[in-house]
């Protein structure tokens, strides 16, 4: 494993979004994930439609929340083609599910992998070079109160909340970190990104996480 | 300031302006907590909290709004040497 990766550096991640005062973390977090898992395989990074995942996932409750696995398994199941974000733009509030015609462009998954890696997050690093930007569940009640540095007190594992995507991590300083994208805005946090320690889980930041296959 | 730089336009004096005040007053304390070294030994590049745009939301409202990810329980990963002891 490499001191550092983070896939920013390849230019496969797409910018950070703001869910405004809508609860659609989960679906920001997947479709992230898709985005670069597509940036990955065809070296083409596209925006795509958070707003479709939300209004169209229906195991979730749109913009009063869902999870990350039942969008992912909705997507496998369904084989739905996620549209360009700006053809099917975020509205910060659930509407009615869209349809486009199979010959217009989308993104559609083939699989998916989802497991917990509490305990060993030596593995996750590896999986998270294989596979691409890993989509995680986390505690994110002290974020409410983030300025920036790692965090490594004053969040729970196993009490997950909130759902956010991991672009990389650094151990080349004193306390090896995963870089986390978030959807809060770029002015949140650091240009919209946390840092969390690597190691006892903090956050439950090992508890549930994912990647799609495109 | 923060009224400025985060374009909230409560009237001076009028119960939302006292109710965010309160909110507001409350997440000062939260920080001098959450930065407390005696919880939280400094260390270098450790977490910082203080004053963000959502310092005059309530917790409840924080939680109401932005955190709205439900918990799902997975399989434990199996690493590669797992498998082949098994």
């Amino acid at each position: 494993l490499p001191a550092r990766f983070d896939w920013r550096d390849k230019n496969l991640v797409t910018p950070v979004r703001n869910q405004l005062s809508c609860g659609g973390c989960w679906a920001f977090s997947i479709v992230g994930g898709i985005e670069s898992a597509y940036a990955i395989n065809e070296n083409l990074l596209e925006e795509l439609s958070v707003q479709q995942v939300i209004d169209c996932s229906y195991e979730d409750n749109g913009c009063n929340g869902g999870s990350t696995i039942n969008a992912l398994h909705w997507l496998n199941k369904t084989r739905v083609k996620l549209v360009r974000a700006s053809e099917y733009e975020f509205k910060a509030q659930t509407g009615i599910c869209h349809y486009f015609p199979s010959s217009d462009f989308g993104v559609s998954i083939r699989d998916y992998k989802a497991y917990n890696f509490s305990d060993i997050e030596e593995e996750m690093m590896t999986q998270l070079i294989n596979l691409g930007p890993l989509a995680a569940t986390v505690d994110a009640v002290s974020w409410q109160d983030y300025l920036g540095g790692i965090i490594q007190y004053h969040c729970s594992s196993g009490e997950a909340n909130h759902a956010v995507l991991i672009t990389g991590f650094d151990r080349t300083g004193d306390i090896p970190y995963w870089i986390v994208k978030n959807s809060w805005g770029s002015t949140w946090g650091i240009d919209g990104y946390v840092h969390i320690k690597i190691g006892q889980n903090v956050c439950g930041i090992a508890d549930t996480v994912s990647a799609a296959r495109v | 300031h923060f009224l400025t730089r985060y374009g909230r336009r409560y009237s001076p004096g009028s119960l939302e302006f006292q109710k965010r005040e309160h909110f507001f007053q409350e997440s000062i304390r939260r920080h001098e907590y959450l930065n407390s070294p005696v919880l939280a030994p400094y260390e270098n590049n450790s977490a910082i909290y203080g004053i963000n745009r959502f310092s005059d939301l309530s917790p409840e409202e924080f939680k109401a709004i932005y955190l709205q990810s439900k918990a799902v329980e997975l399989p434990k990963y199996v690493t590669t040497s797992a498998k082949e002891a098994i």
